[in-house]
């Protein structure tokens, strides 16, 4: 479903230049469920945002679905974000002035949703992750693991063929990051696609693939 | 050194009331070092705001060195937030368009630091928790856990009395998160006052005393 070849990705700062990911060489198939693993300043969510095709690589090769990422179009590229990926940021990335409810509908306003399906989809996928009494908080007025949950929720609600979840438990206590986790491997039991970025070694074991990352490099772990 | 009684917290949201902190009975002596575990949306923040004179309860006492807050004038309220209270956000709180050097500068700006000196001690701070290489980065160009750590050193370089931790170590992987719980007890032993929030029971166990808070009820766990 998903390959990279020679991954680099390079930023400069003023004159220098800092080379983040050094020639990564990996594959993802269908129904796969891997955990990405590593220190901090490793290079995990800048190899996740390009996945994500949210960020494109300084080179190498990136084939999504059979096509050259490079070569697709911005509308296929934003199609694609919308329909097939559903994308959990590290650091939730929620609509300040909506409601939590409302930040959930937004992808399903983008995928041209009914409003009464919209709303039904939304509050089921909000309680599924535990926040049932909270539809109208905005997000001041939510704690940060509650925020988080309505940023896992926004990425689910579109059911995405692949999940791509950068740290989706790090601000949650240990019983609510399993019901989160268990909550993922329902979701890949159905089929989907599932790419985790955590730091704590028990919630990447429900993973069937460890991937783990240094400096830049890609290793892979039996797992 | 701080005492709470019968401290309560209730949102208002349109026409609910939400009470959070439920007569909570907390005290904390010069030194000790504590940690608040409990889940997500329990209270924890909320009570760290007020413990960090960021927010007002809305009922019972808190006394802080001798002085009841309520009776404080806001000058004075600032002067104990900026000098002798360090405090760590949940969500980092950086300024995005300073740098990692400029952002851990600026309280010592605020309590009237020099120049030169406030450079040095900015930079050590940052060296001290590994960002020696990335002063001049902003915060969109560092990791999730490079923005914590940049918060964690803001909020230790004024050398505050009492240090406020809401999850300092979440977006941090284990071997970074020992490292800075090495740090707080470093300061511990030079006599300072450490409160850390955590949902990572191996991150609580650095502490002498553990509080547990649960749906806004305090306990105390022997530790
Ligand atoms: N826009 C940028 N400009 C310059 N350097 C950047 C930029 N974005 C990221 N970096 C650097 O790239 C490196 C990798 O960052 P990345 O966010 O991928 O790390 P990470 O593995 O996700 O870390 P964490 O676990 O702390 O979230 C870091 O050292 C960071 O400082
Ligand atoms: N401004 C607000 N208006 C209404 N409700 C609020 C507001 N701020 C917080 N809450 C609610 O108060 C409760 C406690 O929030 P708090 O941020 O203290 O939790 P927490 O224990 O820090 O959680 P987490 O571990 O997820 O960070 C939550 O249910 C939250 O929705
Ligand atoms: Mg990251
Ligand atoms: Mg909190």
């Amino acid at each position: 479903i998903l390959e990279m070849k020679d991954i680099v990705k390079t930023y400069l700062m003023g004159e220098e230049e800092q080379t983040v990911l050094k020639n990564v060489n990996f594959s993802i198939n269908e129904g796969e469920f891997i955990s990405i693993l590593g220190p901090s300043g490793s290079g995990k969510s800048t190899l996740m945002n390009i996945i994500g095709c949210l960020d494109m690589p300084t080179s190498g090769e990136y084939i999504l679905n059979g096509n050259e990422v490079k070569d697709l179009e911005e509308g296929e590229l934003a199609r694609i974000r919308n329909k097939e990926i559903g994308f959990v940021f590290q650091q939730f990335q929620l609509l300040p002035r909506l409601s939590a409810l409302q930040n959930v509908e937004l992808p399903l306003i983008y995928a041209g949703v009914k409003e009464k399906e919209r709303k039904e989809r939304a509050q089921e996928m909000l309680i599924r992750v535990g926040l049932g009494e909270k539809l109208k908080n905005r997000p001041n007025q939510l704690s940060g693991g509650q925020q988080q949950r309505v940023a896992i929720a926004r990425a689910l609600v579109t059911h995405p063929t692949i999940i791509l979840a950068d740290e989706p438990t790090g601000a949650l206590d240990q019983k609510t990051g399993y019901q989160i986790m268990d909550l993922f491997k329902e979701l890949n039991r159905e089929g989907r696609t599932i790419v985790i970025i955590t730091h704590d070694e028990n919630i990447a074991k429900n993973a069937t693939r460890i991937v783990k990352i240094l400096d830049g490099c890609l290793s892979e772990v039996a797992s």
